[in-house]
């Protein structure tokens, strides 16, 4: 998808630093 | 019942009862405790003092302590409840329970929030959002002039900011999040939904029945 057309939001979820599940990565 | 203050390894600082947690949050006591291994783990990778440090978290966000990262502060700080520089024990489980799939949905939308309002002012800012999306590119390959940057931004603060009054305040960031759910689907890890089956080096012999 065109990043321009995204969601500013969406586009910042997808932060590494917002993903939790690595915490569980063994 | 067994008496979980006979085990000193969980004689440590911000330690409480799994019974007291499990009670409070939408997981079982045995999930409390399968969740007491990995805080363990996270809390002894780099000092060995039962507290998670910034530093910690980011060593398991990124695998590398020294990647300061805007939303991982966010995360830490939010987790830190008593603003002791620290996350403990009650403070990771309580925290974590928000990221539970079985949690109001409610929960998920005000923390999410929280997370965007980076000068805790009750309130998303345009130069906040801005700061964020700069943010983001500064950790990823994905490359953007300042004009997109200021598209999007502009774009999608127009879209959430109903009223017009150049914030986005919490019912704003509610009926735009139920507009577009997949902007909380990073507040939901199915990890968490039974936590004892998907991750059963952290099986522990729980002490305590679960009342379930």
């Amino acid at each position: 998808a065109n990043p321009v057309s995204m969601n500013a939001f969406e586009l910042i979820s997808k932060s590494q630093g917002l993903n939790l599940s690595s915490l569980f990565e063994k | 019942m067994g008496c979980l203050c006979s085990k000193n390894t969980k004689w440590t600082p911000g330690y409480e009862e799994p019974t007291i947690l499990a009670a409070e949050t939408p997981f079982t006591v045995s999930e409390v405790e399968a969740l007491y291994e990995l805080f363990k783990k996270l809390s002894s990778s780099i000092i060995d003092d039962g507290l998670i440090h910034k530093e910690e978290l980011q060593l398991a966000l990124f695998k590398n302590k020294n990647n300061r990262n805007l939303f991982a502060d966010r995360i830490f700080d939010l987790f830190d409840v008593k603003r002791n520089g620290v996350i403990e024990f009650g403070e990771f489980v309580r925290s974590l329970s928000v990221f539970h799939p079985n949690a109001p949905v409610a929960d998920k939308i005000a923390f999410a929030f929280r997370l965007y309002d980076l000068r805790n002012t009750g309130f998303i800012e345009r130069e906040e959002l801005k700061e964020m999306v700069l943010a983001l590119l500064h950790e990823s390959d994905l490359i953007l002039s300042d004009d997109d940057v200021e598209m999007i931004v502009d774009k999608s603060f127009k879209e959430a900011d109903t009223t017009g009054d150049g914030r986005i305040d919490p019912e704003e960031w509610k009926e735009f999040v139920s507009k577009n759910p997949s902007l909380i689907k990073n507040m939901t890890l199915p990890y968490l939904k039974d936590i004892t089956l998907a991750f059963p080096s952290f099986v522990v012999s729980s002490e305590v029945e679960d009342s379930e």
